[in-house]
């Protein structure tokens, strides 16, 4: 473990933190993705299939039972809470699941470490995390008041992937065998579908004006 | 698994 690692799980869990203060206090979704939020319980589902098997550490443990939990309740509170579901904009979140889930399916399929049942479903949770953000980035585009909890997840989730990035370079350096091209694509990916949100969030933050993203 | 794996990753 090292420090971008650490660094990289904390914003992750941050932003976990944001979106389910944002559920819980203000009752509210709004402009939240629920397409977004039912493929990343699909990318943990399929990726802690070993959470049983093989046992890392503590942290390891607890880190990934936290982010199976705030998956799954986040989209129960979405679909099902008789208040947090009527601030869903279901009209502007139209981005079709079936278009990124069955290519990261085949995909994983044919790219894999090995040709397992679990080293299938890993990387098919890696292909998958890297897209899975992008119905909430179309979702904020369509929005046109950008609420700051909003922003602030998905900068959140951004931030935790480029200090990924950090990490595996530092790891590459550090660790012996440490080559990992499916991961290390994958997330690179993922960092550069949010360069655009980064430019613009960065941008209003530094001119302390409110959040909006080009139509 | 050996050392230099990324499966530890979250």
């Amino acid at each position: 473990m090292n420090l971008f690692r650490l660094a990289g799980d904390m914003t992750h869990l941050l932003s976990v933190v944001v979106l389910l203060l944002k559920i819980h206090t203000i009752k509210s979704c709004a402009g939240i993705s629920l397409k977004t939020q039912e493929l990343y319980a699909i990318v943990f589902a399929a990726r802690y299939l070993d959470l049983f098997v093989h046992f890392m550490s503590l942290y390891n443990t607890i880190m990934k039972l936290v982010f199976l939990a705030s998956s799954f309740s986040i989209v129960w509170y979405m679909r099902q809470h008789k208040i947090v579901r009527r601030t869903y904009d279901k009209e502007h979140d139209t981005f079709r699941h079936q278009f990124i889930l069955l290519p990261c399916l085949v995909l994983a399929l044919l790219i894999n470490e090995k040709f397992t049942f679990r080293e299938v479903m890993w990387a098919f949770s890696i292909y998958l995390e890297a897209v899975a953000i992008l119905p909430q980035l179309v979702l904020l585009q369509r929005t046109r008041n950008i609420d700051n909890l909003a922003g602030h997840y998905v900068f959140f989730l951004g931030a935790y992937r480029a200090l990924y990035i950090l990490n595996w370079i530092y790891r590459y350096f550090t660790e012996p065998h440490f080559v990992h091209w499916i991961s290390w694509i994958a997330g690179i990916v993922q960092t550069l579908l949010y360069a655009d949100f980064f430019y613009y969030y960065i941008t209003s933050w530094k001119n302390n004006v409110k959040l909006e993203l080009p139509a | 698994r050996p050392r230099g794996d990324s499966h530890d990753e979250l």
